[in-house]
């Protein structure tokens, strides 16, 4: 799986993410990233999208989840990540990136690794495999 | 006027950190060409929807990643790819799944957004629509690698395994070799 969170210099953000699934999987299996509010989503306030199993990936309704901890709660881009991440799915299943409408951005996984970069405004670029 | 930030990831699971270095450093490349693209776009005054449009489709041309071009195959040796793209501001959002011909899904999906009052398109009619909308496609060739296949045969032999061991141990009639091949997760 592959995806790209943005937030532009409007605040508006978008999530994208794209998938072969996975190795072997049964024909006419549908749901590693495609369903909006699980491995993808985006609200006034975030951008989100996963890489893993899906099934946990659904069943954890990640990527809504991200933006409801916000919207609701209050809780920070990064809070609201690592809670989702650590909490609200399956161990080694998921990696999150997100982005939020301030311009602040999250990395998190509960696998060995994820493939990930992430670049902003102030100069932070970073590109990494493992912790 | 806010900030801007971008961030990519090209998959994850058990990856291991006996890697090769050249192959570390492959996909390192690959990962810092895509978010070079999506910076500059930014730095151009580009959208948020174009510049992760941009991005994903780089992604996906790449065959160091399990999405376009370098997707996995299913149990029956065929592709079968999905993708999907939201924008925060309005809600929104287009999806397609069961793609085998488009060459990037992503751009489907988009226009599943834009040019339909749909969300989601499966299947026969995503291919439909791609062939309406004129998007590029190419033949199955074209997605599947070496490394693709070779992950297929390697899963598919450790599932007869499992399921031959299992049915060793008599654990019952109700032995279904496609859930031992599930476990362990080996990432994509």
């Amino acid at each position: 799986t592959v995806g790209c969170v943005v937030v532009d210099k409007l605040g508006h953000c978008v999530a994208a993410t794209s998938t072969g699934g996975r190795t072997n999987k049964m024909v006419g299996r549908i749901g590693d990233t495609p369903l909006i509010g699980a491995g993808n989503y985006s609200n006034q306030l975030c951008a989100v999208s996963a890489t893993g199993i899906g099934e946990a990936i659904i069943r954890g309704m990640a990527g809504h989840t991200v933006g409801a901890l916000m919207e609701f709660k209050g809780m920070s881009l990064a809070a609201a990540v690592n809670e989702v991440v650590e909490n609200r799915v399956e161990r080694g299943t998921t990696g999150l990136i997100a982005v939020s409408s301030s311009g602040e951005f999250a990395m998190a996984f509960n696998t060995t690794g994820m493939y990930r970069a992430a670049a902003d405004e102030d100069g932070h670029y970073e590109v990494a495999i493992w912790h | 006027m806010g900030k801007w930030a971008i961030v990519l990831h090209g998959g994850a699971g058990v990856i291991s950190k006996s890697m090769p270095p050249e192959k570390k450093e492959e996909v390192e490349r690959a990962l810092a060409h895509c978010l070079d693209l999506g910076v500059t776009a930014l730095k151009g005054s580009s959208s948020a929807m174009d510049v992760a449009e941009l991005v994903v489709r780089a992604l996906e041309d790449n065959p160091l990643f399990n999405a376009g071009r370098g997707s996995v195959l299913t149990t029956h040796g065929t592709i079968e790819m999905e993708a999907s793209i939201m924008n925060g501001c309005t809600k929104q959002c287009g999806a397609v799944s069961g793609l085998t011909t488009v060459v990037n899904p992503i751009s489907l999906a988009r226009l599943v957004m834009e040019k339909t009052p749909h969300i989601y398109l499966a299947f026969a009619g995503a291919e439909a629509f791609a062939r309406q909308q004129g998007v590029p496609t190419a033949e199955t060739e074209y997605f599947m690698t070496d490394k693709s296949i070779d992950q297929l045969k390697a899963v598919q032999s450790k599932e007869e395994a499992s399921c031959m061991a299992a049915l060793k141990q008599e654990t019952g009639p109700d032995v279904f070799c496609g859930e031992l091949a599930d476990k362990p997760f080996s990432g994509e």
